[in-house]
């Protein structure tokens, strides 16, 4: 990545739409326009909130030919668009020549272009990584976008990691913290995960954002539902990962494990961290095949796998790591049932269980599922997975 | 006039593309320097832009290099900034 030497000094920016594409839907674009500032503000404490008037950080406007800046556009193809770094404005200028789309292999894809420009109006000047969003040349329509890690690296050396805010209450007596919404945009529905529920397993990656792995696919949540545009191929964000994972989990490492049948898999992050996969049996000696789910628990810190009617404690700084007196029956955990789908410790510090399309509280504090109204199980879809003609309750974020 | 204008080949285009771009000097798009220039810097102006694109930094102005330069793309600047030997941290 590369830095142009400017960047914005606040970090709640605001920009407007001051001249459309003039063949595209305007409520079309406000959304991928949305989309593509919600790209950097993804991995950092960035916002952006779009203004209908008045003054802004960031103007965007489509336009042909000369238009007032002194560098011409040039018609369909050669120069897409360009932008101005924070010292001289931020604004952001495309080609009304060009065929914008959306969602379409025809045409110029207007978020991926949109996303590189804004990468100028935050200060990032153009990358010699080829696979980087900051690179200069339009590479085509990719459905499965991703941000480079060379981009993160470049956005994060200006404005900072993404971090967890406070905001109060929760119960279990610890501190809870959960992602603040950095963008506007509404949470999305899939209609499929709807219908059916049921999940591999759900973990935290290491910068705080939560996931749902089911089949190939994978969904990235919001407080109260899952992100737009969403699913996406489990493999193209993590290389070499297979899909229909039995258990995953963060650990204190920073390092996310994956299990599968017999195997297990590293990853920092989205890279692959080493030589996998290894064996269970060589990584995690005690830990059995063909887990049904895994969680870092808040109450010690320590691993513990869950399969069938029992559950394994497992304590890396231990040896043996897992002790004689396990496994022990899964009914220790008060209100549990057997044979789980997932479990995950989640940002606000509870721990959460998840069979078939329901889901349970634990309460770490008194050893049981919590009670609460509505009771528990509650049902996965409308409270983790934004299904709103779900079964109802009070509405998504700390409440879950 | 018209006898006189040069005749705008793929040099001429590789050059404005180079001056645009940030790896030459912008006068060498003003044409009433006539476009002068010295072999090495417009050689080494190609090399920079092969390199920057992931190609080999031959300094010829080859097909492939022709057909990069081809390609829809931003319209900011390549090398911007302080210390242009150092673009990359």
């Amino acid at each position: 990545y590369a830095l142009q030497g400017s960047r914005w000094r606040v970090k709640n920016l605001t920009y407007k739409i001051s001249k459309y594409p003039s063949r595209l839907n305007r409520a079309e674009v406000d959304a991928e326009l949305a989309k593509a500032f919600s790209v950097w503000s993804d991995y950092t404490d960035l916002t952006f909130t779009q203004k209908r008037s008045g003054q802004v950080h960031i103007e965007i406007r489509f336009e042909k030919g000369e238009h007032g800046d002194g560098d011409p556009f040039d018609g369909p193809g050669g120069t897409l668009a360009h932008a101005y770094f924070p010292v001289y404005g931020g604004d952001a200028h495309f080609d009304d020549a060009e065929m914008w789309s959306i969602n379409s292999r025809r045409g110029t894809n207007l978020f991926q272009v949109a996303a590189h420009e804004f990468g100028h109006s935050l200060g990032l000047s153009h990358s010699d990584v080829r696979s980087a969003l900051m690179a200069p040349f339009y590479r085509g329509y990719d459905p499965a976008f991703q941000l480079d890690q060379d981009d993160v690296q470049g956005i994060q050396s200006l404005y900072g990691h993404k971090t967890q805010t406070d905001i109060g209450g929760g119960g279990g007596g610890l501190i809870p913290s959960v992602p603040r919404a950095t963008t506007q945009q509404p949470s999305a529905e899939d209609p499929a995960l709807c219908a059916d529920p049921r999940i591999d397993t759900i973990f935290n990656s290491a910068d705080g954002s939560t996931f749902v792995f089911k089949g190939d696919h994978y969904w990235r949540l919001t407080e109260d539902g899952v992100a737009a545009g969403y699913p996406r191929l489990i493999s193209r964000a993590w290389p070499g990962l297979p899909g229909n994972i039995d258990a995953a989990f963060t650990y204190k490492n920073g390092k996310t494990y994956f299990f599968k049948g017999s195997k297990y898999w590293r990853y920092n992050g989205q890279k692959m961290d080493g030589d996998y996969p290894k064996d269970i049996s060589e990584g995690f000696t005690g830990i059995p095949d063909n887990l049904d789910a895994a969680l870092v628990w808040s109450g010690n810190g320590k691993i513990y796998f869950y399969k069938g009617s029992k559950f394994w404690r497992f304590d890396p700084a231990q040896r043996p790591p897992v002790k004689a007196t396990y496994p022990k029956p899964l009914s220790n955990w008060d209100g549990i049932p057997d044979n789980i789908d997932a479990a995950l410790q989640y940002t606000n510090g509870y721990t959460y269980f998840f069979k078939g399309g329901s889901y349970w509280r634990f309460n770490d504090r008194l050893f049981s599922v919590d009670t609460d109204n509505p009771q528990f199980p509650r049902s996965t879809a409308f409270w983790w997975l934004g299904c709103s003609s779900a079964p109802r309750g009070t509405v998504g974020g700390n409440a879950r | 006039r018209s006898s006189a204008a040069p005749t705008f080949g793929t040099t001429d285009k590789a050059t404005m593309y180079l001056a645009q771009y940030g790896y030459l000097s912008p006068s060498v798009r003003n044409p009433s320097s006539g476009h002068i220039m010295d072999e090495s810097s417009w050689r080494r102006a190609i090399a920079e832009f092969q390199s920057f694109a992931g190609l080999n930094a031959t300094g010829e102005l080859d097909d492939q290099t022709n057909e990069m330069m081809s390609l829809p793309r931003c319209g900011v600047r390549d090398k911007v900034g302080f210390g242009e030997s150092r673009a990359k941290r």
